[in-house]
């Protein structure tokens, strides 16, 4: 018998696989990929789009006549000023550096995370179960709290810490980015499988501002639940080729000054060390269960999300680390050596080293930084914190990226309040 | 193998029944029911019905003592496939009695493979 044929539980399970295969926004009339729901990769993923009846109207687009009438490009910035006569988004915006930020990555950049409250039987209620429909409709993913596309700094229910993200900080510099932010990021994306999904990423080299691309795959190219895990790895040969095509598709719809920043696999093998002694929310009541105890008996039934890091086992831990920083050096060798025309180009080491000594400094222990349902993700804090310090990497090794501090921020914050807000 | 996501689901659902028996002190029909009740109205009713056909099943193996792995091997969502290792949440003294209690289970219910099947 399969569990999605028990009566009740089927129907649960053809929602869950309607949500779960789809990446595209499910409201979306005009098909410009900018939707009007928040959920199923809606505006919780890409900004909200301001008329759903016209393709050409959607964020990051170029201003059409100072936007004296129509919002083009849905900054919430538009119309007249009868001061002076002239449109506001050409007072406020025309000498800004525009410049949108999309994530091309995996369920790191997606922000998975299962509440505790749903396996911890003392936290169990009905407050945890509130937003369940929201939650399973972004895929158990929380982009709009992420590390790159985070845009609501309010507490959330079932996730803790605060938000602080890549997009945030570009609307801070510059408020006529509002909304400019698509977060194409899948659970289990690895560098093959993001040759399709890059195709959802929505950007015109002719009607869209400049784009700052990042293209972060963290694990999932030697992540599997395999037993012979290390057989299931991306090859040094199929990364190359995987990243190349990528590039080369990113430079036939970016527009001329758009950013593509690729980053490295993270190092996992730190997960078993940060939580080996820990004890599961799952095993809080009832007999105690550790953290290897779930991830064996997940590789048991070879289900693991990450066999080769997920395990007891050091030296296989070893071998998944050194596949894992082999495919970095291809993904940095193909950022060097790919001759790109519509957008430059830079590398980083996923930054999870200096994200734990960030971390340690604000007075954190490193295992703090871990999902705790699944031992695997970078939880909330953890995203602030990769926030932080690529946004400190961006300042210094990249100023030129960023846009300068709009003076206007303060005027379209008094005449335009929270532009249409997301 | 061995079951893969239906197990672990049904292996961890039961497991949360059996730590709300634990924390609220009641049965395990009262602890399903509770569960339930958790849930928004859209999932309520999809679990009742979930619980209406299992309940009888799971209610009966937790009064008998068997643990959440017993249970879901005697509803044959674990298996214990050839030529691969025991997956067990519950490390129990010996994997015998699990097979042992299972079977009970399954020889006290005849119907509920076939009704699972159907």
């Amino acid at each position: 018998p399969k569990i999605c044929q028990v009566p009740g539980i089927r129907e649960i399970c053809k929602i869950l696989e309607n949500i779960f295969n789809n990446h595209m926004p499910a409201v979306d009339f005009d098909q410009d990929k900018f939707g009007i729901e928040a959920t199923l990769r809606g505006s919780s993923w890409r900004g909200r789009d301001c008329n759903d009846f016209s393709s050409t109207i959607h964020p990051g687009a170029h201003v059409v006549d100072g936007d004296s009438v129509i919002d083009h490009n849905c900054n919430g910035i538009y119309g007249m000023n009868s001061a002076s006569g002239r449109p506001y988004e050409e007072e406020f915006c025309n000498n800004t550096q525009r410049l949108g930020i999309a994530v091309l990555g995996d369920s790191i950049s997606a922000h998975f995370h299962l509440p505790e409250q749903w396996l911890d039987a003392k936290q169990l209620s009905v407050a945890a179960f509130e937003h369940l429909t929201f939650i399973l409709e972004n895929e158990l993913d929380w982009p709009q709290l992420s590390g790159t596309t985070g845009h609501f700094n309010f507490s959330w229910p079932n996730i803790e810490g605060p938000t602080r993200s890549i997009y945030a900080r570009l609307f801070e510099l510059d408020h006529c980015n509002h909304r400019d932010y698509q977060n194409i990021a899948v659970n289990g994306a690895r560098s093959g499988s993001m040759l399709d999904i890059m195709k959802s990423l929505a950007r015109n080299p002719k009607n869209d501002v400049p784009l700052l691309v990042i293209y972060s795959l963290v694990g999932n190219d030697v992540c599997n639940g395999h037993p012979d895990t290390i057989d299931h790895m991306t090859t040094v040969e199929e990364m190359k080729e995987n990243v190349l095509k990528t590039l080369t598709y990113l430079d036939t719809i970016l527009p001329k000054g758009s950013h593509v920043l690729t980053t490295g696999l993270a190092n996992g093998s730190m997960l078993y060390d940060l939580l080996h002694d820990r004890i599961h929310p799952f095993g809080r009541v009832g007999p105690p269960i550790s953290y290897p105890q779930i991830y064996d008996y997940l590789s048991c039934l070879q289900i693991s999300p990450c066999n080769g890091w997920m395990t007891s086992n050091a030296t296989l831990r070893f071998l998944t680390t050194q596949r894992a920083m082999e495919l970095s050096a291809a993904i940095r060798n193909v950022s060097y050596t790919y001759k790109s025309i519509q957008y430059d180009i830079e590398y980083l080491d996923f930054p999870f080293d200096d994200v734990i000594q960030e971390w340690i400094a604000q007075g954190g222990e490193p295992w703090q930084l871990i999902e705790s349902v699944d031992g695997f993700h970078i939880n909330q804090y953890g995203h602030a914190t990769v926030s932080d310090v690529l946004w400190k990497w961006l300042q210094k090794n990249k100023p030129q990226w960023l846009p300068p501090i709009n003076p206007h921020n303060g005027d379209i914050e008094r005449v335009f309040k929270d532009q249409g807000g997301y | 193998v061995n079951g893969g996501v239906d197990c672990a689901t049904c292996s961890v659902l039961l497991g949360i029944v059996d730590h709300l028996t634990i924390v609220y002190n009641e049965s395990a029909a009262q602890s399903l029911e509770r569960l339930c009740s958790f849930l928004p109205s859209e999932y309520k009713l999809y679990c009742k019905a979930a619980i209406d056909f299992l309940g009888p099943y799971i209610i009966d193996g937790f009064i008998k003592g068997d643990n959440p792995d017993v249970i879901c091997h005697s509803l044959k969502f674990c298996t214990d496939d050839p030529d691969q290792p025991k997956c067990r949440l519950y490390p129990s003294k010996t994997s015998i009695s699990d097979a042992l209690n299972a079977l009970n289970l399954r020889q006290r219910h005849p119907l509920i493979i076939s009704q699972l099947k159907d």
